[in-house]
Parts: C-alpha cells; structure tokens; sequence
C-alpha cells in the first residue's frame, strides 16, 4: 500500500 | 475524529491545505495556520490535522482544488457565520 501511495503524485498546497 | 466550529471572526479563513483524491495524501491535511486568520482565533484547528467533512459535506475522494473550492464557499457564503471542520489526528489513508 506504501509503495502504491508513493507512485502516486505529491499534492499542490492551497491557502484559504 | 473531533468536530471544530469555525467561526468567521476573520476577513479569511487563514489555513492552508495539503492533498487531496489521487495524490499521496488522500484527504486534505492542514499545513499551515495563519496568525490573525479565522482558524487561529478560534484555537482549535492544528497543523498535521486531516479534514473529513466541512458543513457535513465529505472530502472522501474529492480531487484537492475541489476540495480547496468547498472549503472556500464554506467560509464565504453569507448562510452561516461559522464553518463546521470534521477533523482527525490520524493520517487517514483510504
């Protein structure tokens, strides 16, 4: 589950 | 998970948020707390927090700018002057 989660894109950071 | 009622003491909500549906943070977490913003006068929303629910609505699954938008009319609509925060500490993964 880790490795499939690290394949996976790092997210953008909004402020709100 | 804890329930936070924001209230809108603030001309912004002063948080920013991390994450999101197909991303390696499933759901939005809180990365930063703005001095001054709404979210840091109320005192009871924390940096590394996971965001569940606003207003009852899920962040299940939603993509992060959708997310983002949510959260954002939750504090802007002129309905209620607060925005409820369903929060966790845990890094909920789905």
């Amino acid at each position: 589950v880790r490795e499939k989660r690290l394949a996976l894109p790092p997210s953008e950071i909004t402020m709100l | 998970s804890t329930l936070v009622r924001v209230a809108k003491t603030a001309s912004t909500l002063g948080i920013a948020i991390e994450g999101g549906a197909n991303t390696r943070q499933p759901l939005p977490r809180i990365v930063t707390i703005q001095r001054g913003g709404s979210a840091h006068n109320c005192g009871k929303l924390k940096v590394g927090q996971v965001i569940l629910e606003i207003n009852g609505i899920s962040m299940r699954g939603r993509e992060h700018r959708d997310a983002a938008r949510l959260i954002a009319e939750a504090f802007k609509t002129k309905e209620r002057d607060y925005v409820d925060f369903l929060v966790t500490e845990l890094n909920v993964s789905l």
